[in-house]
């Protein structure tokens, strides 16, 4: 019942953060009980959606190191979503674990008690594929793969999916489903006309439909700690990312 | 006499590989000898620039760890311009050489030997801030930091230099001058001379004057394997590389 997405890439600046807090937020307006969890030490998800790190020192690296529980980690952000906020502590933990057998499956087991009160859960990403990514990807059900319209972006894909394949041997367990979102479109270079096609040719029916084109609404919302979706709800951006919560929906799982 | 720049920033998508491309390729065309770096396991720098990876397997990880000699694996670009190519297998470096004592000086040993043959070395690195990315800063006289005009920009930069004081602390040295370099600057949006000014508040005489704007041959170029500088010599991101290589050509160390 509760669908857990993950939100990937290494390649920096494609759009992680901004599609995990407009998916979060989309999906929590249609009255689905939405929870999203910042596994970014940068921290980007807790302060685009207006939480001041320095006042709330409860995080999730704390709640993984057992210094403070899960009541007081969880924020309600509205009716029906809630955070678990990030922070830079978050990138101490590869280093902690690197002997510990269970290293992949920290975040795993702690959303595993969560399911139960959720629809779904979204997770952001750092920019790499460290301890800190593979346990996103682990704990999930479904992939999400921004990618952004540029001549950089084709060439991260190949190298998230041999990292996927890497974790479906050393766990024995695969991903259910892989979407690729193109983002930062803009219909006046052929660059991003090649990305999209390229794209489609290689995963097909992995491609999302829904299109996120470059728009600076997108960018001005974190700024006023609110998605997009409520700062500018007529812009073109606005429109995408509701196409987007209307697809993720929609699909048959 | 030689001049080491590590071009560095945790947050994604700054524009780190396009500043050490277009940076590398601007001061070779002063006729100064110079070498670029790709510290990056992603590689842009290598394929922004034209080379295959799945053709050309010397790189800096063969390098270090001992696969090829230094004349395999640095490749000549132009009269002026020497390139070590980045590849994918540098991620493994961090785990395995996580107990030398030694692990955060193995790219400035490296370099060392490399000094006296040129007058500029510009490093390309990750986002990140782990092993990788600190062996560019110990190894490098200047860190140029890009800082996009954008919402998330400012906040990722107080993390940045919380790791530079960490690194004085631990190897006693200090880095000879940071430079901050505001990229994807658009006139049109409050933000980008919000982040400008803000910037400038708090570091004042450390942010470069030029700019560089947001500019589509910018992001076309890796596609022809060039600088915009070669690739759309009239452009105004190629006339702001030009004036940021003279800022930086001009400026007294
Ligand atoms: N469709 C869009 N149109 C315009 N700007 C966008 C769009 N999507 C994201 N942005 C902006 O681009 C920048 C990068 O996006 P974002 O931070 O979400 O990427 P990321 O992949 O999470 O980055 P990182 O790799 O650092 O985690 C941000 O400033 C964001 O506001
Ligand atoms: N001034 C600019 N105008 C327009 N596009 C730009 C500009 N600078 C960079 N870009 C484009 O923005 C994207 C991000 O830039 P780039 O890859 O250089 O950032 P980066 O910091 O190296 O990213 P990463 O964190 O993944 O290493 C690229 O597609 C690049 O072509
Ligand atoms: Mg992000
Ligand atoms: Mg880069």
């Amino acid at each position: 019942k509760c669908r857990i997405i993950d939100v990937a890439n290494q390649k920096g600046g494609v759009g992680k953060t901004t599609s995990a807090i407009n998916l979060a937020v989309g999906i929590s307006l249609w009255e689905k009980k939405v929870l999203l969890v910042d596994f970014d030490p940068q921290g980007n998800t807790t302060t685009g959606l207006g939480i001041d790190k320095r006042e709330n020192i409860n995080n999730i690296y704390g709640l993984i190191t057992g210094k403070c529980s899960l009541d007081q980690t969880i924020l309600h952000l509205s009716e029906h979503l809630d955070i678990m906020p990030g922070g830079e502590d978050l990138s101490a933990l590869p280093m902690e674990v690197y002997d510990d057998k269970d290293r992949l499956f920290i975040l795993k087991k702690l959303l595993s008690e969560l399911r139960q009160h959720y629809d779904f859960i979204i997770i952001d990403t750092p920019p790499s594929l460290n301890l800190i990514t593979l346990n996103g990807i682990i704990a999930a059900d479904e992939l999400l793969i921004p990618v952004q319209a540029e001549f950089y972006a084709l060439e991260g894909i190949t190298q998230v999916l041999k990292t996927l394949k890497k974790v479906k041997r050393y766990t024995g367990e695969s991903i259910l489903k892989t979407h690729f979102l193109v983002t930062m479109y803009d219909v006046r270079t052929s660059i991003s006309k090649q990305v999209r096609q390229e794209l489609e040719k290689h995963f097909s029916s992995e491609v999302l439909k829904t299109v996120i084109p470059r728009n600076v609404r997108i960018s001005e919302a974190p700024g006023f700690g609110e998605s997009v979706l409520t700062y500018a709800p007529l812009s073109k951006g606005a429109y995408a990312y509701k196409e987007l919560v209307k697809e993720i929906m929609e699909m048959k799982i």
